[in-house]
Protein backbone atom coordinates (compact mmCIF):
# COMPACT_ATOMS: atom_id res chain seq x y z
CA UNK A 1 0.00 0.00 0.00
CA UNK A 2 2.76 2.10 0.44
CA UNK A 3 4.20 1.95 -2.83
CA UNK A 4 0.80 3.20 -3.94
CA UNK A 5 0.23 6.16 -1.46
CA UNK A 6 3.61 7.35 -2.50
CA UNK A 7 2.47 9.11 -5.71
CA UNK A 8 -0.83 10.91 -4.51
CA UNK A 9 1.15 11.86 -1.86
CA UNK A 10 2.64 14.11 -4.97
CA UNK A 11 -0.53 15.03 -6.18
CA UNK A 12 -1.68 16.40 -3.58
CA UNK A 13 0.94 18.15 -3.27
CA UNK A 14 1.25 19.08 -7.04
CA UNK A 15 -2.44 20.36 -6.15
CA UNK A 16 -1.32 23.27 -3.87
CA UNK A 17 -2.35 20.65 -0.70
CA UNK A 18 0.53 21.56 2.14
CA UNK A 19 2.52 18.55 2.74
CA UNK A 20 1.57 17.89 6.60
CA UNK A 21 -2.34 17.78 5.10
CA UNK A 22 -1.27 15.43 2.64
CA UNK A 23 0.65 12.72 4.58
CA UNK A 24 -2.68 13.15 6.96
CA UNK A 25 -4.95 12.51 3.77
CA UNK A 26 -2.69 9.70 2.43
CA UNK A 27 -2.49 8.34 5.80
CA UNK A 28 -7.05 8.14 6.02
CA UNK A 29 -6.49 6.80 1.99
CA UNK A 30 -4.15 3.95 3.40
CA UNK A 31 -6.99 2.98 6.26
CA UNK A 32 -9.47 2.77 3.46
CA UNK A 33 -7.90 0.45 1.57
CA UNK A 34 -6.71 -1.50 4.31
CA UNK A 35 -10.68 -2.17 5.23
CA UNK A 36 -11.66 -2.17 1.54
CA UNK A 37 -13.39 -5.18 0.38
CA UNK A 38 -11.47 -6.17 -3.11
CA UNK A 39 -14.53 -7.03 -5.60
CA UNK A 40 -13.09 -8.72 -8.86
CA UNK A 41 -14.38 -5.81 -10.74
CA UNK A 42 -12.32 -2.60 -9.59
CA UNK A 43 -8.85 -2.26 -10.60
CA UNK A 44 -6.63 -1.27 -8.06
CA UNK A 45 -6.56 1.96 -9.85
CA UNK A 46 -10.28 2.61 -9.44
CA UNK A 47 -9.86 1.42 -6.27
CA UNK A 48 -7.07 4.13 -5.23
CA UNK A 49 -8.78 6.81 -6.59
CA UNK A 50 -12.40 5.98 -5.17
CA UNK A 51 -10.21 6.14 -1.78
CA UNK A 52 -8.83 9.56 -2.34
CA UNK A 53 -12.08 10.83 -3.73
CA UNK A 54 -13.83 9.42 -0.35
CA UNK A 55 -11.10 10.78 1.97
CA UNK A 56 -11.16 14.13 -0.03
CA UNK A 57 -14.72 14.66 0.19
CA UNK A 58 -15.11 13.93 3.95
CA UNK A 59 -12.34 16.71 4.59
CA UNK A 60 -14.40 19.21 2.16
CA UNK A 61 -18.06 18.36 3.67
CA UNK A 62 -17.32 19.55 7.29
CA UNK A 63 -20.12 18.54 9.87
CA UNK A 64 -21.19 21.80 10.22
CA UNK A 65 -22.25 24.05 7.61
CA UNK A 66 -23.19 27.76 7.99
CA UNK A 67 -25.92 28.79 6.25
CA UNK A 68 -25.56 32.76 6.55
CA UNK A 69 -28.88 34.36 4.93
CA UNK A 70 -30.67 32.21 7.45
CA UNK A 71 -28.21 32.87 10.18
CA UNK A 72 -28.82 36.34 9.72
CA UNK A 73 -32.87 35.82 9.83
CA UNK A 74 -32.46 33.96 13.38
CA UNK A 75 -30.97 36.90 14.41
CA UNK A 76 -33.41 39.04 13.15
CA UNK A 77 -35.99 37.53 15.12
CA UNK A 78 -34.10 38.17 18.21
CA UNK A 79 -33.66 41.95 17.68
CA UNK A 80 -29.78 41.68 17.72
CA UNK A 81 -27.27 42.35 15.27
CA UNK A 82 -25.12 39.14 13.82
CA UNK A 83 -21.92 40.94 14.59
CA UNK A 84 -19.17 38.77 12.38
CA UNK A 85 -15.49 39.51 13.03
CA UNK A 86 -12.82 39.22 9.57
CA UNK A 87 -9.08 38.31 10.45
CA UNK A 88 -5.97 36.61 8.75
CA UNK A 89 -2.17 37.27 7.77
CA UNK A 90 -1.14 40.36 5.71
CA UNK A 91 -3.07 41.47 2.34
CA UNK A 92 -4.99 37.99 2.19
CA UNK A 93 -8.68 40.15 1.12
CA UNK A 94 -10.07 41.01 4.47
CA UNK A 95 -11.63 44.17 3.39
CA UNK A 96 -12.46 43.84 0.15
CA UNK A 97 -14.37 40.75 1.11
CA UNK A 98 -16.15 42.46 3.17
CA UNK A 99 -17.21 45.00 0.91
CA UNK A 100 -18.33 41.95 -1.28
CA UNK A 101 -20.21 40.71 1.99
CA UNK A 102 -21.67 44.04 2.41
CA UNK A 103 -22.93 44.04 -1.19
CA UNK A 104 -23.91 40.82 -1.09
CA UNK A 105 -26.44 40.78 1.91
CA UNK A 106 -27.64 44.13 0.07
CA UNK A 107 -28.84 42.71 -2.52
CA UNK A 108 -30.57 39.88 0.03
CA UNK A 109 -32.26 43.00 1.85
CA UNK A 110 -30.22 42.80 4.29
CA UNK A 111 -28.74 45.80 6.08
CA UNK A 112 -25.05 45.59 7.88
CA UNK A 113 -22.60 48.38 8.94
CA UNK A 114 -18.50 48.20 8.81
CA UNK A 115 -16.00 48.50 11.46
CA UNK A 116 -12.80 50.15 10.46
CA UNK A 117 -10.68 48.08 13.26
CA UNK A 118 -8.02 48.45 11.04
CA UNK A 119 -6.01 51.07 12.88
CA UNK A 120 -3.04 50.77 12.16
CA UNK A 121 -2.02 49.98 8.25
CA UNK A 122 -1.64 53.13 6.18
CA UNK A 123 -4.94 54.20 4.33
CA UNK A 124 -6.64 51.25 5.97
CA UNK A 125 -9.74 53.64 7.02
CA UNK A 126 -9.83 55.31 3.93
CA UNK A 127 -9.72 52.30 1.65
CA UNK A 128 -13.15 51.07 3.53
CA UNK A 129 -14.85 54.12 3.53
CA UNK A 130 -14.69 54.10 0.18
CA UNK A 131 -16.05 50.94 -0.33
CA UNK A 132 -18.61 51.65 2.30
CA UNK A 133 -19.57 54.22 -0.18
CA UNK A 134 -19.76 52.34 -3.22
CA UNK A 135 -21.55 49.75 -1.57
CA UNK A 136 -24.17 52.14 0.03
CA UNK A 137 -23.58 50.94 3.71
CA UNK A 138 -22.55 52.92 6.98
CA UNK A 139 -19.29 52.82 8.40
CA UNK A 140 -18.06 52.90 11.95
CA UNK A 141 -14.24 54.67 12.04
CA UNK A 142 -12.06 56.45 14.76
CA UNK A 143 -8.34 57.59 13.96
CA UNK A 144 -5.62 55.96 12.99
CA UNK A 145 -4.01 54.72 16.25
CA UNK A 146 -7.32 54.16 18.24
CA UNK A 147 -8.05 51.11 19.76
CA UNK A 148 -9.26 48.21 17.67
CA UNK A 149 -11.69 46.92 20.25
CA UNK A 150 -13.19 50.07 20.88
CA UNK A 151 -14.06 51.12 17.30
CA UNK A 152 -15.71 47.45 16.80
CA UNK A 153 -17.48 48.13 19.66
CA UNK A 154 -18.81 51.33 18.73
CA UNK A 155 -20.23 49.65 15.44
CA UNK A 156 -22.23 46.73 17.42
CA UNK A 157 -24.19 49.45 19.66
CA UNK A 158 -25.24 51.31 16.38
CA UNK A 159 -26.16 48.61 15.21
CA UNK A 160 -27.90 47.62 17.84
CA UNK A 161 -29.51 51.17 18.40
CA UNK A 162 -30.33 51.60 15.10
CA UNK A 163 -31.64 48.17 14.39
CA UNK A 164 -29.01 47.18 11.73
CA UNK A 165 -28.75 43.31 11.21
CA UNK A 166 -24.97 43.00 10.56
CA UNK A 167 -21.85 44.15 11.61
CA UNK A 168 -18.61 43.55 9.35
CA UNK A 169 -15.70 44.27 11.04
CA UNK A 170 -12.49 44.68 9.33
CA UNK A 171 -9.21 43.80 11.30
CA UNK A 172 -5.56 44.87 10.29
CA UNK A 173 -3.47 42.22 8.78
CA UNK A 174 -1.27 40.17 11.08
CA UNK A 175 1.23 36.79 11.38
CA UNK A 176 0.21 34.50 12.83
CA UNK A 177 3.26 34.16 15.08
CA UNK A 178 3.31 37.99 16.42
CA UNK A 179 2.16 37.22 19.95
CA UNK A 180 1.57 41.03 20.02
CA UNK A 181 -0.58 41.23 17.38
CA UNK A 182 -2.26 37.67 18.21
CA UNK A 183 -2.67 39.36 21.74
CA UNK A 184 -4.81 42.48 20.18
CA UNK A 185 -7.00 39.91 18.39
CA UNK A 186 -7.66 38.21 21.18
CA UNK A 187 -8.86 41.69 23.25
CA UNK A 188 -10.86 42.36 20.23
CA UNK A 189 -13.08 39.16 20.68
CA UNK A 190 -13.30 39.30 24.29
CA UNK A 191 -14.59 42.78 24.31
CA UNK A 192 -17.32 42.29 21.30
CA UNK A 193 -17.76 38.71 21.28
CA UNK A 194 -18.30 38.08 17.43
CA UNK A 195 -21.15 35.42 16.47
CA UNK A 196 -18.79 34.70 13.96
CA UNK A 197 -15.23 34.74 13.44
CA UNK A 198 -14.11 34.34 9.97
CA UNK A 199 -10.17 33.35 9.25
CA UNK A 200 -9.43 35.00 5.45
CA UNK A 201 -6.90 33.18 3.26
CA UNK A 202 -4.88 33.36 0.14
CA UNK A 203 -5.75 30.63 -2.29
CA UNK A 204 -1.97 30.92 -3.44
CA UNK A 205 -0.57 30.46 0.13
CA UNK A 206 1.84 27.66 0.54
CA UNK A 207 2.26 25.41 3.47
CA UNK A 208 2.30 28.47 5.84
CA UNK A 209 -1.68 28.13 5.48
CA UNK A 210 -1.91 25.68 7.85
CA UNK A 211 -0.13 27.66 10.75
CA UNK A 212 -1.89 30.28 9.82
CA UNK A 213 -5.82 28.41 10.48
CA UNK A 214 -3.61 26.51 13.26
CA UNK A 215 -2.92 29.10 15.38
CA UNK A 216 -5.36 31.64 14.65
CA UNK A 217 -7.93 28.71 15.22
CA UNK A 218 -6.27 27.91 18.71
CA UNK A 219 -6.09 31.93 19.95
CA UNK A 220 -9.42 33.00 18.38
CA UNK A 221 -11.32 30.61 17.15
CA UNK A 222 -12.81 29.88 13.26
CA UNK A 223 -16.16 29.70 12.59
CA UNK A 224 -15.34 29.69 9.10
CA UNK A 225 -12.54 30.64 6.44
CA UNK A 226 -13.09 32.91 3.07
CA UNK A 227 -10.12 31.69 0.31
CA UNK A 228 -10.12 34.43 -2.25
CA UNK A 229 -7.98 34.58 -5.33
CA UNK A 230 -9.05 31.33 -6.32
CA UNK A 231 -9.02 33.58 -9.96
CA UNK A 232 -5.42 32.88 -10.54
CA UNK A 233 -5.42 29.87 -11.74
CA UNK A 234 -5.05 27.32 -8.82
CA UNK A 235 -5.91 23.83 -8.11
CA UNK A 236 -7.07 24.82 -5.02
CA UNK A 237 -4.99 22.47 -2.31
CA UNK A 238 -5.35 25.43 -0.18
CA UNK A 239 -9.51 24.90 0.80
CA UNK A 240 -8.47 21.51 1.91
CA UNK A 241 -5.60 22.85 3.54
CA UNK A 242 -7.57 24.93 5.52
CA UNK A 243 -10.36 22.76 6.21
CA UNK A 244 -8.52 19.85 7.52
CA UNK A 245 -6.76 22.22 10.06
CA UNK A 246 -10.26 23.94 10.99
CA UNK A 247 -12.67 21.09 10.38
CA UNK A 248 -14.80 24.29 9.93
CA UNK A 249 -16.70 25.12 6.15
CA UNK A 250 -15.75 27.72 3.89
CA UNK A 251 -18.07 29.74 3.85
CA UNK A 252 -17.35 31.90 0.55
CA UNK A 253 -14.69 31.50 -1.52
CA UNK A 254 -12.83 35.22 -3.65
CA UNK A 255 -12.96 34.82 -7.24
CA UNK A 256 -11.75 38.11 -8.71
CA UNK A 257 -11.88 41.94 -7.51
CA UNK A 258 -15.20 42.86 -8.09
CA UNK A 259 -18.13 43.23 -5.91
CA UNK A 260 -19.72 40.13 -7.47
CA UNK A 261 -17.26 38.17 -7.17
CA UNK A 262 -17.59 35.90 -4.15
CA UNK A 263 -19.03 32.07 -4.70
CA UNK A 264 -20.05 29.07 -2.96
CA UNK A 265 -17.59 26.52 -2.13
CA UNK A 266 -17.93 23.60 -4.56
CA UNK A 267 -15.94 20.60 -3.30
CA UNK A 268 -16.59 18.68 -6.54
CA UNK A 269 -14.52 21.31 -8.16
CA UNK A 270 -11.38 20.98 -5.90
CA UNK A 271 -12.03 17.18 -6.32
CA UNK A 272 -11.76 17.02 -9.84
CA UNK A 273 -8.80 19.33 -10.51
CA UNK A 274 -6.92 16.67 -7.24
CA UNK A 275 -8.36 13.11 -8.95
CA UNK A 276 -5.90 12.33 -12.72
CA UNK B 1 11.50 19.88 13.54
CA UNK B 2 12.01 20.76 9.65
CA UNK B 3 16.05 20.74 10.19
CA UNK B 4 16.24 18.08 13.03
CA UNK B 5 14.66 15.66 10.47
CA UNK B 6 16.78 16.06 7.74
CA UNK B 7 19.95 16.37 9.84
CA UNK B 8 18.64 13.33 11.29
CA UNK B 9 18.50 11.65 7.74
CA UNK B 10 21.97 12.95 7.08
CA UNK B 11 23.36 11.29 10.16
CA UNK B 12 21.79 7.99 9.12
CA UNK B 13 23.75 8.43 5.90
CA UNK B 14 26.99 9.17 6.98
CA UNK B 15 26.60 6.21 9.60
CA UNK B 16 25.31 3.72 6.83
CA UNK B 17 27.64 4.63 4.41
CA UNK B 18 27.41 5.05 0.87
CA UNK B 19 26.71 1.83 -0.01
CA UNK B 20 23.29 1.61 2.45
CA UNK B 21 20.70 1.71 -0.40
CA UNK B 22 18.00 2.21 2.28
CA UNK B 23 19.41 5.32 4.06
CA UNK B 24 20.06 7.04 0.82
CA UNK B 25 16.77 6.82 -0.16
CA UNK B 26 15.64 7.99 3.34
CA UNK B 27 18.06 11.02 2.61
CA UNK B 28 16.69 11.70 -0.46
CA UNK B 29 12.80 11.37 0.64
CA UNK B 30 14.19 13.86 4.00
CA UNK B 31 15.58 16.41 1.72
CA UNK B 32 12.70 16.52 -0.97
CA UNK B 33 10.35 16.71 2.03
CA UNK B 34 12.09 19.53 4.04
CA UNK B 35 11.92 21.39 0.66
CA UNK B 36 8.75 21.45 -0.22
CA UNK B 37 7.47 21.91 3.27
CA UNK B 38 9.43 24.84 2.66
CA UNK B 39 7.58 25.43 -1.00
CA UNK B 40 9.62 25.25 -3.23
CA UNK B 41 8.39 24.01 -6.92
CA UNK B 42 7.90 20.51 -6.47
CA UNK B 43 9.87 20.23 -10.12
CA UNK B 44 12.65 22.24 -8.80
CA UNK B 45 12.92 20.35 -5.36
CA UNK B 46 13.14 16.98 -7.53
CA UNK B 47 15.86 18.17 -9.30
CA UNK B 48 17.90 19.89 -6.42
CA UNK B 49 17.41 16.37 -4.43
CA UNK B 50 18.91 14.25 -7.69
CA UNK B 51 21.74 16.50 -7.92
CA UNK B 52 22.27 16.25 -4.26
CA UNK B 53 22.56 12.80 -4.83
CA UNK B 54 24.83 12.60 -7.76
CA UNK B 55 27.30 14.98 -6.17
CA UNK B 56 27.25 13.51 -2.83
CA UNK B 57 27.61 10.22 -3.87
CA UNK B 58 30.29 10.10 -6.51
CA UNK B 59 32.37 12.94 -4.75
CA UNK B 60 35.31 11.78 -2.92
CA UNK B 61 34.45 12.56 0.31
CA UNK B 62 36.13 13.02 3.57
CA UNK B 63 34.66 10.31 6.46
CA UNK B 64 32.89 11.55 9.68
CA UNK B 65 31.32 14.37 10.54
CA UNK B 66 33.20 16.03 7.89
CA UNK B 67 31.53 14.28 5.33
CA UNK B 68 28.12 15.38 6.95
CA UNK B 69 29.01 19.18 6.75
CA UNK B 70 29.79 18.33 3.24
CA UNK B 71 26.30 16.90 2.23
CA UNK B 72 24.60 19.84 3.48
CA UNK B 73 27.14 22.28 2.33
CA UNK B 74 25.81 20.60 -1.13
CA UNK B 75 22.30 21.17 -0.60
CA UNK B 76 23.26 24.31 0.24
CA UNK B 77 25.46 24.95 -2.68
CA UNK B 78 22.64 23.52 -5.07
CA UNK B 79 20.22 26.37 -3.56
CA UNK B 80 22.10 29.51 -3.50
CA UNK B 81 23.03 29.01 -7.31
CA UNK B 82 19.70 28.97 -8.43
CA UNK B 83 19.63 32.49 -5.91
CA UNK B 84 23.14 33.54 -6.95
CA UNK B 85 26.14 33.93 -5.12
CA UNK B 86 26.77 37.66 -5.35
CA UNK B 87 25.01 40.64 -3.79
CA UNK B 88 23.26 42.59 -7.02
CA UNK B 89 21.98 46.04 -5.98
CA UNK B 90 19.03 47.82 -6.92
CA UNK B 91 19.53 49.91 -10.02
CA UNK B 92 21.06 53.82 -9.11
CA UNK B 93 22.32 55.84 -11.78
CA UNK B 94 24.25 58.71 -11.13
CA UNK B 95 24.98 60.30 -14.74
CA UNK B 96 21.16 60.62 -15.06
CA UNK B 97 17.80 59.86 -13.19
CA UNK B 98 16.55 56.68 -12.32
CA UNK B 99 13.06 55.13 -12.91
CA UNK B 100 12.12 51.64 -11.15
CA UNK B 101 8.75 50.12 -11.33
CA UNK B 102 7.24 47.78 -9.10
CA UNK B 103 4.89 44.85 -10.66
CA UNK B 104 2.72 42.06 -8.93
CA UNK B 105 0.26 39.79 -7.45
CA UNK B 106 -2.62 41.65 -5.66
CA UNK B 107 -1.69 42.13 -1.85
CA UNK B 108 2.19 40.84 -2.41
CA UNK B 109 2.87 43.82 -0.91
CA UNK B 110 4.24 46.47 -3.57
CA UNK B 111 2.50 49.36 -1.90
CA UNK B 112 4.18 48.90 1.15
CA UNK B 113 7.54 48.05 -0.45
CA UNK B 114 7.37 51.62 -2.47
CA UNK B 115 8.23 53.34 0.52
CA UNK B 116 10.09 51.15 2.21
CA UNK B 117 12.83 51.75 -1.12
CA UNK B 118 11.72 55.16 -1.17
CA UNK B 119 13.73 55.60 2.18
CA UNK B 120 16.13 52.85 1.27
CA UNK B 121 17.45 54.73 -1.90
CA UNK B 122 16.77 58.76 0.00
CA UNK B 123 19.23 57.49 2.70
CA UNK B 124 21.82 56.87 0.07
CA UNK B 125 21.62 60.48 -1.30
CA UNK B 126 19.22 60.74 -3.81
CA UNK B 127 16.17 63.29 -4.52
CA UNK B 128 13.31 60.17 -4.30
CA UNK B 129 9.68 61.06 -5.80
CA UNK B 130 7.10 58.57 -5.46
CA UNK B 131 4.16 58.08 -8.29
CA UNK B 132 1.37 55.67 -7.99
CA UNK B 133 -0.43 54.47 -11.38
CA UNK B 134 -2.68 52.27 -9.01
CA UNK B 135 -6.35 54.44 -9.99
CA UNK B 136 -7.98 50.78 -8.97
CA UNK B 137 -8.22 50.21 -5.60
CA UNK B 138 -10.14 52.15 -3.12
CA UNK B 139 -7.03 54.38 -0.70
CA UNK B 140 -4.22 52.82 -2.74
CA UNK B 141 -2.97 56.72 -3.26
CA UNK B 142 -3.24 57.96 0.35
CA UNK B 143 -1.58 54.53 1.52
CA UNK B 144 0.77 55.69 -0.05
CA UNK B 145 0.96 59.13 0.79
CA UNK B 146 0.44 58.45 4.48
CA UNK B 147 3.88 56.06 4.56
CA UNK B 148 5.94 58.59 2.33
CA UNK B 149 5.02 61.40 4.67
CA UNK B 150 6.44 59.52 6.94
CA UNK B 151 9.90 60.20 5.47
CA UNK B 152 8.94 63.54 3.41
CA UNK B 153 8.84 61.83 0.06
CA UNK B 154 6.19 63.08 -2.53
CA UNK B 155 3.84 60.90 -4.44
CA UNK B 156 1.96 61.66 -7.44
CA UNK B 157 -1.18 60.22 -7.69
CA UNK B 158 -4.80 60.45 -9.71
CA UNK B 159 -7.43 58.42 -8.84
CA UNK B 160 -9.98 60.24 -11.24
CA UNK B 161 -7.81 59.37 -14.10
CA UNK B 162 -8.84 56.03 -16.20
CA UNK B 163 -5.46 56.34 -17.53
CA UNK B 164 -2.80 54.69 -15.91
CA UNK B 165 -0.40 55.58 -18.73
CA UNK B 166 -0.85 58.78 -18.61
CA UNK B 167 -0.99 58.87 -14.81
CA UNK B 168 2.71 57.68 -14.65
CA UNK B 169 3.63 60.26 -17.67
CA UNK B 170 2.31 63.28 -15.59
CA UNK B 171 4.19 61.94 -12.05
CA UNK B 172 7.35 61.57 -13.73
CA UNK B 173 7.32 64.21 -16.09
CA UNK B 174 6.20 66.32 -13.39
CA UNK B 175 9.35 65.02 -10.50
CA UNK B 176 11.71 65.44 -13.06
CA UNK B 177 10.99 69.17 -13.88
CA UNK B 178 11.38 69.73 -9.69
CA UNK B 179 14.76 67.70 -10.06
CA UNK B 180 13.76 64.88 -8.70
CA UNK B 181 16.45 61.89 -9.69
CA UNK B 182 14.93 58.57 -8.24
CA UNK B 183 11.13 58.19 -9.14
CA UNK B 184 9.52 54.74 -8.04
CA UNK B 185 6.12 53.78 -9.71
CA UNK B 186 4.20 51.54 -7.91
CA UNK B 187 1.10 49.92 -10.00
CA UNK B 188 -2.04 47.55 -9.29
CA UNK B 189 -1.46 44.36 -8.33
CA UNK B 190 -3.05 41.56 -10.59
CA UNK B 191 -2.10 37.79 -11.72
CA UNK B 192 -1.20 35.88 -14.93
CA UNK B 193 -5.15 35.10 -15.67
CA UNK B 194 -6.26 38.79 -15.95
CA UNK B 195 -5.13 39.28 -19.29
CA UNK B 196 -6.21 42.94 -19.58
CA UNK B 197 -3.84 43.92 -16.39
CA UNK B 198 -1.25 42.06 -18.00
CA UNK B 199 -1.53 43.66 -21.07
CA UNK B 200 -1.58 47.05 -19.47
CA UNK B 201 1.47 46.36 -17.59
CA UNK B 202 3.42 46.14 -20.72
CA UNK B 203 1.88 49.04 -21.67
CA UNK B 204 2.86 50.68 -18.78
CA UNK B 205 6.15 49.52 -18.97
CA UNK B 206 7.07 50.45 -22.99
CA UNK B 207 5.33 53.73 -22.56
CA UNK B 208 7.74 54.75 -19.63
CA UNK B 209 10.80 52.58 -20.22
CA UNK B 210 11.74 52.36 -16.41
CA UNK B 211 15.73 51.39 -15.77
CA UNK B 212 14.30 48.41 -13.48
CA UNK B 213 10.88 46.56 -13.08
CA UNK B 214 10.83 44.47 -9.73
CA UNK B 215 8.37 41.90 -9.35
CA UNK B 216 7.48 41.66 -5.91
CA UNK B 217 6.86 38.36 -4.34
CA UNK B 218 4.91 36.97 -1.46
CA UNK B 219 7.24 35.27 0.81
CA UNK B 220 3.92 32.97 2.01
CA UNK B 221 3.48 32.11 -2.28
CA UNK B 222 3.48 27.77 -2.36
CA UNK B 223 3.32 25.67 -5.52
CA UNK B 224 1.67 28.77 -7.88
CA UNK B 225 4.49 30.73 -7.44
CA UNK B 226 7.06 29.09 -10.41
CA UNK B 227 3.95 29.75 -13.25
CA UNK B 228 2.84 33.17 -11.99
CA UNK B 229 6.19 34.70 -11.66
CA UNK B 230 6.93 32.71 -14.98
CA UNK B 231 4.03 34.71 -16.88
CA UNK B 232 5.22 37.99 -15.44
CA UNK B 233 8.93 37.56 -16.88
CA UNK B 234 6.92 36.60 -20.49
CA UNK B 235 5.16 39.69 -20.35
CA UNK B 236 7.64 42.42 -19.03
CA UNK B 237 11.34 42.52 -18.89
CA UNK B 238 11.50 41.89 -15.04
CA UNK B 239 15.26 43.01 -13.59
CA UNK B 240 14.77 41.45 -10.03
CA UNK B 241 12.58 40.33 -6.98
CA UNK B 242 11.57 41.11 -3.58
CA UNK B 243 9.87 38.87 -1.40
CA UNK B 244 7.74 40.05 1.32
CA UNK B 245 6.08 38.87 4.67
CA UNK B 246 9.34 36.78 5.61
CA UNK B 247 8.57 37.55 8.96
CA UNK B 248 5.78 34.95 9.68
CA UNK B 249 6.22 31.16 9.56
CA UNK B 250 6.88 30.78 5.75
CA UNK B 251 10.24 30.13 4.62
CA UNK B 252 10.03 31.50 1.08
CA UNK B 253 10.82 28.73 -1.20
CA UNK B 254 8.47 30.28 -3.25
CA UNK B 255 10.37 33.39 -3.92
CA UNK B 256 13.38 31.15 -4.62
CA UNK B 257 11.01 29.02 -7.72
CA UNK B 258 10.20 32.69 -8.45
CA UNK B 259 13.32 33.57 -9.09
CA UNK B 260 14.20 30.28 -10.83
CA UNK B 261 11.09 30.92 -13.21
CA UNK B 262 12.35 35.09 -13.96
CA UNK B 263 15.98 33.96 -14.00
CA UNK B 264 16.38 37.28 -11.63
CA UNK B 265 18.42 37.89 -8.58
CA UNK B 266 16.67 38.79 -5.56
CA UNK B 267 17.40 41.90 -4.42
CA UNK B 268 15.91 42.47 -1.18
CA UNK B 269 13.80 40.93 1.65
CA UNK B 270 10.61 42.45 3.49
CA UNK B 271 10.57 41.31 6.75
CA UNK B 272 7.69 43.59 8.33
CA UNK B 273 5.32 46.11 7.92
CA UNK B 274 6.92 49.49 8.70
CA UNK B 275 9.03 51.58 6.36
CA UNK B 276 12.29 50.48 7.71
CA UNK B 277 11.62 46.66 7.39
CA UNK B 278 13.77 46.24 4.10
CA UNK B 279 17.12 44.10 4.37
CA UNK B 280 19.25 43.52 1.24
CA UNK B 281 19.15 39.96 0.16
CA UNK B 282 21.83 37.21 1.36
CA UNK B 283 21.66 34.16 -0.10
CA UNK B 284 22.96 32.49 2.47
CA UNK B 285 21.23 33.45 5.55
CA UNK B 286 18.19 33.15 2.81
CA UNK B 287 19.06 29.23 1.91
CA UNK B 288 19.71 28.91 5.98
CA UNK B 289 16.09 29.72 7.34
CA UNK B 290 15.06 27.71 4.31
CA UNK B 291 16.40 24.63 5.44
CA UNK B 292 15.37 25.12 8.91
N1 LIG C 1 -7.92 38.65 -8.15
C1 LIG C 1 -8.38 38.76 -6.89
N2 LIG C 1 -7.91 39.74 -6.11
C2 LIG C 1 -8.38 39.82 -4.85
C3 LIG C 1 -9.34 38.91 -4.34
N3 LIG C 1 -9.60 39.27 -3.04
C4 LIG C 1 -8.85 40.35 -2.78
N4 LIG C 1 -8.12 40.70 -3.87
C5 LIG C 1 -7.16 41.80 -3.99
O1 LIG C 1 -6.13 41.58 -3.06
C6 LIG C 1 -5.60 42.83 -2.63
C7 LIG C 1 -5.63 42.88 -1.12
O2 LIG C 1 -6.98 42.97 -0.69
P1 LIG C 1 -7.35 43.64 0.72
O3 LIG C 1 -8.82 43.51 0.85
O4 LIG C 1 -6.75 44.99 0.83
O5 LIG C 1 -6.58 42.64 1.68
P2 LIG C 1 -6.46 42.73 3.27
O6 LIG C 1 -6.43 41.35 3.80
O7 LIG C 1 -7.53 43.59 3.83
O8 LIG C 1 -5.04 43.41 3.42
P3 LIG C 1 -4.42 44.05 4.76
O9 LIG C 1 -5.51 44.77 5.45
O10 LIG C 1 -3.35 44.94 4.26
O11 LIG C 1 -3.91 42.90 5.56
C8 LIG C 1 -6.45 43.90 -3.30
O12 LIG C 1 -5.79 44.32 -4.47
C9 LIG C 1 -7.72 43.16 -3.65
O13 LIG C 1 -8.40 43.75 -4.74
C10 LIG C 1 -9.82 37.84 -5.20
O14 LIG C 1 -10.64 37.00 -4.84
N5 LIG C 1 -9.29 37.84 -6.46
N1 LIG D 1 4.32 41.44 8.09
C1 LIG D 1 4.60 41.99 6.91
N2 LIG D 1 3.62 42.63 6.25
C2 LIG D 1 3.91 43.19 5.07
C3 LIG D 1 5.20 43.15 4.48
N3 LIG D 1 5.14 43.81 3.30
C4 LIG D 1 3.87 44.25 3.16
N4 LIG D 1 3.13 43.88 4.23
C5 LIG D 1 1.72 44.07 4.48
O1 LIG D 1 1.02 43.33 3.51
C6 LIG D 1 -0.23 43.98 3.21
C7 LIG D 1 -0.32 44.23 1.72
O2 LIG D 1 0.65 45.20 1.38
P1 LIG D 1 0.40 46.24 0.19
O3 LIG D 1 1.62 47.08 0.13
O4 LIG D 1 -0.91 46.91 0.34
O5 LIG D 1 0.34 45.22 -1.02
P2 LIG D 1 0.13 45.55 -2.55
O6 LIG D 1 0.93 44.60 -3.35
O7 LIG D 1 0.40 47.00 -2.84
O8 LIG D 1 -1.42 45.24 -2.74
P3 LIG D 1 -2.31 45.60 -4.01
O9 LIG D 1 -1.99 47.00 -4.39
O10 LIG D 1 -3.71 45.44 -3.55
O11 LIG D 1 -1.95 44.62 -5.06
C8 LIG D 1 -0.25 45.23 4.06
O12 LIG D 1 -0.94 44.92 5.25
C9 LIG D 1 1.21 45.49 4.36
O13 LIG D 1 1.41 46.21 5.55
C10 LIG D 1 6.24 42.45 5.20
O14 LIG D 1 7.39 42.34 4.78
N5 LIG D 1 5.87 41.90 6.41
MG1 LIG E 1 -7.40 45.29 4.98
MG1 LIG F 1 -0.80 48.43 -3.65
Amino acid sequence: IKKVIHPLKDILIQNEVAVVTADKICESVSDKLLNVEYKRMSSPKSLILEALRSSLLEILQPEETIDLLSLVEEYKKKKQPLVIAFFGINGVGKTLSIAKLGYYLKKNDISSVFAASDTFRAGSIQQLEQHAKKVGVKIISQTYGSDAAAVAFDAVSHASAKGIDVVLIDTAGRMETNKNLMAELQKLDRVVEPDLKIFVGDALTGNSLVSQAELFNSKIGIDASIINKMDADVKGGATISVVHATRKPILFIGVGQKYNDLKPFIPEQIIKNVLP
Amino acid sequence: TLGSKLHKAISNFISGGVADKEAIKQLKNEMLRALLESDVDFEIANKVVSEVEKKSLEKELPDGLSRKKSVISIIHDELVAILGKKHYPITINHDKPTIIMLIGIQGSGKTTTTAKIAKYIKKRGKKVAVVTADNWRPGAYEQLQQLCSQIDVPVYGDPENKRTVKIAQTGIKKFLNEKYNYIILDTAGRHKEEKDLLNEMNDLYSKIKPDEVILVIDGNLGQTAYKQAKAFAEKTPVGSIIVTKLDGSAKGGGALSAAAAAKVPIKFIGNGETIDDLEEFNPTSFVGRLLG
